[in-house]
């Protein structure tokens, strides 16, 4: 469903280079709910925007649902990108001039349904996490654990094949976390392929598998025994 | 030394008002080691913003060191933010225009130091962190971690007396978390008064005190054993 080959990614920043990603070999197979861990700096992020269609490899191939991403074109990628991913970003990437709602209905209007009927999506998506009465606020009216949600709703709105969570409990705490995490197991007991990337053991012991980053290689694989 | 007396803060949002703190009474003395938690939308980061001198409160009083902050101008508490505080906020808040060294750098120009200085000082304040090489990339070429660190750096780089930190290690991997409150705790011992926020209970652990919030209220207070 997602396999990447020999993925690397390189920066060149003037004289040097930073080697972000390093040979990444994975396979996920769709409906599997994976955590991946590992030190700051360690390519996780660059990993993710590469399979969430925002970026592309230095070298290697990426398939996605047997497509090799590298083969096609903007719109197509844009195209993929709506339809099949959901991404919370890690810092949220909310648009700031428009309210709660308007950035949760944002990936909706792509697909040109009933404006009507989309309002009605974003109130209950926003409402799933916990931001019921604050529709009209706009980012900087709301607390870092509550734009986070809005970025959370805004990731599930399209109901997507693929979720790319990148730490999406940073700025939540514990019983919020737990709300935001009983959310994802629910979609992806309901077929959803879930990929969060997370610092906290507890979070990640939600997945069904661990992946461990450091310096842009995979260190380490296994399946979580009764997450 | 910070002292609160009854601390409001109302937000009017059209027809309807936020009551984000109802009546804050908070002592903390010179030298304390303080963390705040409390759930996502309690009023933790409102709190940090009007003990930063950032914001002022609705109703109630605000001392800091003897003063009462309602009375100072614009400029008196930018002195005071300048030379007396290091905040390290929620979403970093970095310039993305200048680099990482730039953005350590900022909080010294105001004082008019000798710009020799300010480098050096600024490159070891960022080698503290761990980001020793990455002083001339920018924001946008540094992971999340990277920036919260940089945001570290720009707190401790004027010596404040006072440290407040919003979820500094939200985006921390558990080592990186180990090292950044490994700083706090000796910085602590040197005298500076710390408050930080998180929603980690591994990290609360690192104060002498914790405080909990809940809708705009302190519901619970208590010292630490053996941090
Ligand atoms: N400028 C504003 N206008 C309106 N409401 C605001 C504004 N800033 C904050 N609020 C509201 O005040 C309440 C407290 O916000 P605050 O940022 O202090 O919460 P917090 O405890 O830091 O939450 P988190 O853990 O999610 O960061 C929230 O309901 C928030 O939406
Ligand atoms: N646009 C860029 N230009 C140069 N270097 C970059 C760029 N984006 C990322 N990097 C570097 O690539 C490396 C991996 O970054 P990445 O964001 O993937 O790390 P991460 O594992 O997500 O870290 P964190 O846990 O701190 O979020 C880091 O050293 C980072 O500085
Ligand atoms: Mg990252
Ligand atoms: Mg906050």
């Amino acid at each position: 469903f997602i396999s990447t080959e020999d993925l690397f990614k390189i920066y060149k920043l003037g004289d040097f280079e930073i080697n972000a990603l390093r040979g990444i070999n994975l396979f996920i197979e769709k409906s599997e709910f994976v955590a991946i861990m590992g030190p700051s700096g360690s390519g996780k992020s660059t990993l993710m925007h590469i399979l969430g269609c925002l970026d592309r490899p230095t070298r290697g191939r990426y398939l996605l649902d047997g497509e090799d991403i590298s083969l096609l074109d903007r719109n197509s990628l844009a195209r993929i990108r709506n339809s099949k991913i959901g991404f919370v970003f890690q810092s949220f990437n909310l648009l700031s001039r428009t309210t709660a709602l308007e950035n949760v209905e944002l990936p909706l209007l792509y697909n040109g349904n009933s404006s009507k009927d989309n309002i009605e999506k974003a109130k209950r998506a926003l409402s799933l996490v916990g931001l019921e009465g604050r529709e009209n606020s706009y980012p900087n009216q709301l607390s870092g654990g509550q734009q986070q949600r809005v970025a959370i709703a805004r990731a599930l709105i399209n109901n997507p094949a693929i979720i790319l969570a990148d730490e999406p409990t940073g700025n939540l705490d514990t019983r919020t976390s737990v709300e935001v995490m009983d959310i994802f197991q629910y979609l992806n007991k309901s077929g959803i392929t879930i990929i969060l990337i997370t610092h906290e053991k507890d979070i990640a012991s939600y997945a069904k598998r661990n992946i461990t980053f450091r310096d842009g290689k995979i260190i380490k694989d296994e399946i979580v025994p009764n997450p």
